[in-house]
Protein backbone atom coordinates (compact mmCIF):
# COMPACT_ATOMS: atom_id res chain seq x y z
CA UNK A 1 0.00 0.00 0.00
CA UNK A 2 2.35 2.47 0.87
CA UNK A 3 4.69 1.89 -2.37
CA UNK A 4 1.78 2.37 -4.48
CA UNK A 5 1.40 5.92 -2.56
CA UNK A 6 4.54 6.28 -3.11
CA UNK A 7 4.32 5.57 -6.99
CA UNK A 8 1.46 8.06 -7.33
CA UNK A 9 3.06 10.91 -5.37
CA UNK A 10 6.46 10.57 -7.94
CA UNK A 11 4.23 10.49 -11.24
CA UNK A 12 2.09 13.20 -9.74
CA UNK A 13 5.32 15.41 -9.47
CA UNK A 14 6.11 13.90 -12.87
CA UNK A 15 3.20 15.44 -13.90
CA UNK A 16 3.56 18.77 -12.50
CA UNK A 17 7.09 18.99 -13.65
CA UNK A 18 5.81 17.99 -17.11
CA UNK A 19 3.86 20.77 -16.97
CA UNK A 20 5.50 23.65 -15.97
CA UNK A 21 8.43 22.82 -18.70
CA UNK A 22 5.85 22.52 -21.29
CA UNK A 23 4.30 25.96 -19.70
CA UNK A 24 7.52 27.81 -19.84
CA UNK A 25 9.10 26.03 -23.27
CA UNK A 26 6.26 25.70 -25.44
CA UNK A 27 3.27 27.37 -23.95
CA UNK A 28 0.39 27.51 -25.60
CA UNK A 29 0.07 30.18 -27.89
CA UNK A 30 -3.20 32.55 -27.63
CA UNK A 31 -3.86 31.45 -31.30
CA UNK A 32 -3.94 27.83 -30.81
CA UNK A 33 -6.90 26.20 -29.29
CA UNK A 34 -6.11 24.25 -26.30
CA UNK A 35 -4.04 21.71 -27.13
CA UNK A 36 -4.45 17.41 -25.07
CA UNK A 37 -1.63 16.96 -22.76
CA UNK A 38 -0.77 14.28 -25.28
CA UNK A 39 -0.78 16.48 -28.27
CA UNK A 40 1.88 19.28 -26.53
CA UNK A 41 3.74 15.68 -25.18
CA UNK A 42 4.40 15.41 -29.34
CA UNK A 43 4.83 18.77 -30.03
CA UNK A 44 7.73 18.72 -27.37
CA UNK A 45 9.42 15.18 -28.58
CA UNK A 46 8.59 16.69 -32.20
CA UNK A 47 11.36 19.66 -31.24
CA UNK A 48 13.72 17.54 -29.58
CA UNK A 49 13.60 14.46 -32.41
CA UNK A 50 12.47 12.26 -29.96
CA UNK A 51 10.09 9.50 -30.48
CA UNK A 52 6.34 10.42 -30.80
CA UNK A 53 5.24 8.99 -27.90
CA UNK A 54 2.58 11.57 -26.12
CA UNK A 55 3.43 10.31 -23.24
CA UNK A 56 6.07 11.15 -20.24
CA UNK A 57 8.63 8.15 -21.10
CA UNK A 58 12.31 8.14 -20.19
CA UNK A 59 13.88 9.99 -22.73
CA UNK A 60 11.18 12.74 -22.76
CA UNK A 61 11.99 13.13 -18.67
CA UNK A 62 15.66 12.53 -19.37
CA UNK A 63 15.68 15.39 -22.00
CA UNK A 64 13.41 17.91 -19.65
CA UNK A 65 16.57 17.61 -17.14
CA UNK A 66 19.11 18.77 -19.58
CA UNK A 67 21.06 22.52 -18.85
CA UNK A 68 19.42 24.40 -21.39
CA UNK A 69 18.54 28.19 -22.10
CA UNK A 70 15.63 30.06 -20.54
CA UNK A 71 14.03 31.06 -23.83
CA UNK A 72 10.75 28.85 -24.87
CA UNK A 73 11.49 26.49 -27.97
CA UNK A 74 8.55 28.29 -29.83
CA UNK A 75 9.11 31.44 -30.38
CA UNK A 76 5.86 33.74 -29.65
CA UNK B 1 16.72 28.16 -37.51
CA UNK B 2 13.78 30.81 -35.87
CA UNK B 3 13.85 34.36 -35.85
CA UNK B 4 11.32 35.61 -33.19
CA UNK B 5 7.69 37.24 -34.14
CA UNK B 6 7.79 40.24 -35.98
CA UNK B 7 11.50 39.35 -36.84
CA UNK B 8 12.50 42.16 -33.94
CA UNK B 9 16.79 43.16 -35.21
CA UNK B 10 18.96 45.87 -34.58
CA UNK B 11 18.53 49.08 -37.04
CA UNK B 12 22.30 50.08 -36.73
CA UNK B 13 25.86 47.35 -37.48
CA UNK B 14 27.47 48.69 -34.51
CA UNK B 15 26.31 47.81 -31.66
CA UNK B 16 27.66 48.54 -27.46
CA UNK B 17 27.88 46.28 -24.79
CA UNK B 18 28.08 46.66 -21.30
CA UNK B 19 29.10 43.59 -18.23
CA UNK B 20 27.37 45.13 -15.82
CA UNK B 21 28.70 42.73 -13.05
CA UNK B 22 31.15 39.73 -12.48
CA UNK B 23 30.08 36.11 -11.63
CA UNK B 24 33.04 34.86 -8.38
CA UNK B 25 33.65 31.84 -10.23
CA UNK B 26 35.96 33.80 -12.69
CA UNK B 27 38.54 36.09 -12.53
CA UNK B 28 37.35 38.70 -14.35
CA UNK B 29 40.22 39.36 -17.26
CA UNK B 30 38.27 35.36 -18.11
CA UNK B 31 34.87 36.82 -17.75
CA UNK B 32 35.80 39.92 -20.21
CA UNK B 33 37.81 37.74 -23.02
CA UNK B 34 34.70 34.68 -22.91
CA UNK B 35 32.32 37.31 -23.62
CA UNK B 36 34.57 39.16 -26.48
CA UNK B 37 34.90 36.11 -28.38
CA UNK B 38 31.25 35.13 -28.15
CA UNK B 39 30.28 38.11 -29.52
CA UNK B 40 33.17 37.56 -32.33
CA UNK B 41 31.38 34.52 -33.40
CA UNK B 42 28.81 36.47 -34.45
CA UNK B 43 30.84 39.76 -35.66
CA UNK B 44 32.94 37.00 -37.97
CA UNK B 45 29.64 36.12 -40.46
CA UNK B 46 27.97 39.60 -40.19
CA UNK B 47 28.29 43.46 -40.64
CA UNK B 48 27.62 44.06 -36.74
CA UNK B 49 30.15 45.28 -34.57
CA UNK B 50 30.31 45.49 -31.34
CA UNK B 51 31.79 47.62 -28.92
CA UNK B 52 32.03 47.69 -25.07
CA UNK B 53 31.09 50.74 -22.67
CA UNK B 54 31.71 50.66 -18.71
CA UNK B 55 29.16 52.78 -17.53
CA UNK B 56 25.49 54.07 -18.38
CA UNK B 57 23.61 52.31 -20.98
CA UNK B 58 24.32 49.57 -23.16
CA UNK B 59 22.27 48.19 -26.05
CA UNK B 60 23.40 44.77 -24.45
CA UNK B 61 23.79 45.17 -20.76
CA UNK B 62 25.01 41.67 -19.29
CA UNK B 63 24.97 40.26 -15.60
CA UNK B 64 25.09 38.09 -13.52
CA UNK B 65 22.21 37.61 -11.36
CA UNK B 66 20.33 34.74 -8.98
CA UNK B 67 17.01 33.52 -8.34
CA UNK B 68 14.40 36.80 -9.36
CA UNK B 69 16.61 39.53 -10.46
CA UNK B 70 14.01 42.48 -11.63
CA UNK B 71 13.41 41.11 -14.88
CA UNK B 72 10.14 38.94 -14.04
CA UNK B 73 11.79 35.23 -14.89
CA UNK B 74 13.44 34.04 -11.69
CA UNK B 75 16.18 31.72 -12.25
CA UNK B 76 15.73 28.02 -10.37
CA UNK B 77 19.23 27.69 -9.24
CA UNK B 78 21.84 25.26 -10.30
CA UNK B 79 21.10 23.53 -12.98
CA UNK B 80 18.11 23.08 -15.36
CA UNK B 81 17.87 27.21 -16.92
CA UNK B 82 21.09 28.58 -17.45
CA UNK B 83 20.45 32.25 -19.01
CA UNK B 84 18.39 33.96 -20.75
CA UNK B 85 18.59 36.96 -22.82
CA UNK B 86 15.94 38.95 -24.45
CA UNK B 87 15.37 40.13 -28.29
CA UNK B 88 16.52 43.20 -29.82
CA UNK B 89 14.58 46.58 -29.10
CA UNK B 90 14.49 49.36 -26.42
CA UNK B 91 14.96 48.84 -22.41
CA UNK B 92 15.79 45.66 -21.51
CA UNK B 93 15.82 44.66 -25.24
CA UNK B 94 19.06 42.52 -25.98
CA UNK B 95 19.89 42.37 -22.36
CA UNK B 96 21.56 38.82 -21.81
CA UNK B 97 21.56 37.10 -17.79
CA UNK B 98 23.34 34.57 -16.33
CA UNK B 99 22.28 32.11 -13.52
CA UNK B 100 24.97 32.72 -10.70
CA UNK B 101 23.86 29.84 -9.13
CA UNK B 102 25.50 27.89 -12.07
CA UNK B 103 29.37 27.03 -11.61
CA UNK B 104 30.88 29.18 -14.68
CA UNK B 105 33.95 27.77 -16.55
CA UNK B 106 36.44 28.28 -18.91
CA UNK B 107 36.66 24.96 -19.82
CA UNK B 108 35.24 21.86 -19.95
CA UNK B 109 34.06 21.59 -15.99
CA UNK B 110 30.81 22.68 -15.59
CA UNK B 111 29.04 25.16 -17.22
CA UNK B 112 31.53 26.91 -20.09
CA UNK B 113 31.00 30.81 -20.41
CA UNK B 114 31.80 31.36 -23.72
CA UNK B 115 29.14 29.06 -25.73
CA UNK B 116 26.35 30.30 -23.50
CA UNK B 117 27.31 33.40 -24.33
CA UNK B 118 27.56 33.08 -27.58
CA UNK B 119 23.84 31.25 -27.59
CA UNK B 120 22.43 34.09 -25.38
CA UNK B 121 23.89 36.77 -27.86
CA UNK B 122 22.29 35.21 -30.71
CA UNK B 123 18.75 35.79 -29.09
CA UNK B 124 20.28 39.37 -28.03
CA UNK B 125 20.57 39.65 -32.26
CA UNK B 126 17.05 38.16 -32.68
CA UNK B 127 17.49 34.62 -33.27
CA UNK B 128 15.14 32.36 -31.08
CA UNK B 129 15.75 28.36 -30.66
CA UNK B 130 16.42 26.21 -33.19
CA UNK B 131 15.65 22.60 -33.44
CA UNK B 132 18.80 21.70 -35.35
CA UNK B 133 21.25 19.54 -32.93
CA UNK B 134 24.53 20.78 -33.02
CA UNK B 135 23.09 24.45 -33.79
CA UNK B 136 24.22 26.70 -31.35
CA UNK B 137 21.21 28.02 -31.28
CA UNK B 138 19.81 24.49 -29.99
CA UNK B 139 18.14 25.01 -26.50
CA UNK B 140 20.28 22.70 -24.30
CA UNK B 141 23.65 22.80 -23.58
CA UNK B 142 26.44 20.59 -24.46
CA UNK B 143 29.96 21.20 -24.20
CA UNK B 144 32.29 21.89 -27.08
CA UNK B 145 35.98 22.69 -27.06
CA UNK B 146 35.90 26.82 -27.64
CA UNK B 147 38.90 26.54 -29.55
CA UNK B 148 37.33 24.43 -32.06
CA UNK B 149 34.25 25.85 -32.06
CA UNK B 150 32.53 26.63 -35.44
CA UNK B 151 28.50 28.30 -35.92
CA UNK B 152 26.55 25.48 -37.44
CA UNK B 153 25.37 26.63 -40.96
CA UNK B 154 21.61 26.69 -39.77
CA UNK B 155 23.12 29.91 -37.32
CA UNK B 156 25.09 31.25 -40.19
CA UNK B 157 22.08 31.45 -42.48
CA UNK B 158 19.70 32.82 -39.67
CA UNK B 159 21.82 35.54 -38.16
CA UNK B 160 22.80 36.57 -42.05
CA UNK B 161 19.33 36.59 -43.03
CA UNK B 162 18.76 39.13 -40.56
CA UNK B 163 21.84 41.24 -40.94
CA UNK B 164 23.50 40.03 -43.93
CA UNK B 165 26.83 38.36 -44.57
CA UNK B 166 30.37 39.83 -43.67
CA UNK B 167 31.20 41.96 -46.80
CA UNK B 168 34.71 41.04 -47.85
Amino acid sequence: FPAQLKLESSSNRDLEDLKAYLDRFFPLLTKTPSLSLEDRIKEMQRFFHLTLTGKLNAETKETMKQPRCGIPDIAN
Amino acid sequence: YETFPGNPRWRKRHLTYRIVNYTPDLPQKKVDDAIRRAFMVWSDVTPLKFQRVFKGHADIMIQFARGEHGDGYPFDGKGKTLAHAFAPGEGIGGDAHFDDAERWSEYNQEVNLFLVAAHEFGHSLGLAHSNVQGALMYPLYSYVNPATFRLSEDDKRGIQKLYGRKSS
